[in-house]
């Protein structure tokens, strides 16, 4: 009857130690805790995986530290649009949302086209009117917004105009468009 | 990108993934994430798994699903699995990412081929681990 729960906040070039001083890495650990616990709370109850994933992914989608509803980064527009996806092991019933923007957590989302309709992946506007039927929780689109996201969007636009300092490697990295 | 896998008392397997996309992306352009078998994915027979990165790698070597079935099929070690997925037939095409699994016995193995990955888990035999590098 054991139980356990593993989770991400994603994986990137940026992510070392010249990006992230040690109270930084605090901040960012102290955050992934709280998702361990929120879902570890809910196996430890006996309840089940399904839910258990979802509270967790719900914390760190919460939180601006991570790409993913608040802090998700912008597309070449400047808009955020999130996509999410769930899979129970048992049934293999799975939900996925794509290209939302008005959806406080796209987790929810993604459980609600799981279990609330006969379809596997809803994506955009479609999406949205479905969940705002459903009762979820709607936003304004710049419940999303940091500002962190919105430079690095600057940061990344304004390198394609420019040679890119190829000595600095970290800036290199961010490049990821040739 | 963040996600997470999690198996019950029951013994049952869930995997979610949830994700902004990547920075600058063109409008409508969707990754891995939403999609079930590449970004995601969740087998009581095998693990659950979920993934961060490039995600139009992810999709075309339909990641999550391949580890899943190098475990059914060929009876490949979870880690051997994560890392011949990545590092053979994900970097090779110039994706870059990383990968959460917990499989059937609760064990959790990860591999990325990034500079870093913030991850943790927390087991009921008392094990509670947080990495980023």
């Amino acid at each position: 009857n054991s139980f356990a729960i593993v989770i991400h906040g994603g994986a990137g070039n940026g992510i070392v130690p010249e990006n992230l001083n040690e109270e930084k890495q605090k901040v960012y650990k102290d955050k992934l805790q709280e998702a361990l616990n929120a879902g570890y709370f809910v196996l430890e109850k006996g309840g089940k995986s399904i839910d258990a994933i979802q509270e967790a992914i719900k914390v760190l989608e919460d939180s601006p530290l991570f790409n993913a509803g608040k802090g998700a980064v912008f597309n070449s527009e400047g808009n955020q649009e999130m996509d999410a996806s769930i899979m129970d092991g048992k049934t293999l019933n799975s939900g996925a949302v794509a290209g939302i923007n008005h959806v406080k957590n796209p987790i929810l989302a993604a459980r609600m086209v799981m279990d609330s309709t006969k379809h596997v992946m809803l994506s955009g506007k479609g999406a949205e009117r479905i969940m705002e039927k459903l009762g979820l929780e709607m936003v304004d689109s710049s419940y999303f917004f940091t500002s962190n996201r919105y430079n690095q969007l600057k940061r990344l636009q304004g390198n394609q105009t420019r040679v890119v300092n190829t000595s600095n490697e970290n800036i290199l990295n961010d490049n990821k468009y040739g | 990108t963040v996600g997470a896998v999690a198996i019950d008392k029951q013994g049952n397997i869930a995997a979610g993934t949830s994700t902004g996309g990547i920075a600058n992306k063109k409008y409508g352009r969707i990754g891995d994430s939403p999609i079930i078998g590449a970004g995601t994915y969740a087998n009581n027979i095998t693990c659950g798994i979920s993934c961060t990165g490039t995600g139009e790698y992810f999709i075309r070597t339909v990641a999550a699903h391949e580890v899943s079935n190098l475990i059914q099929y060929k009876n490949t070690h979870p880690m051997e699995a994560l890392h011949e997925v990545i590092f053979n037939q994900i970097a090779p095409l110039g994706g870059e990412g990383g990968m959460i699994l917990l499989d059937k016995y609760g064990n959790v193995f990860w591999d990325f081929n990034t500079k870093g990955m913030f991850r943790g888990y927390k087991k009921s035999t008392g094990d509670n681990v947080i990495e980023i590098f």
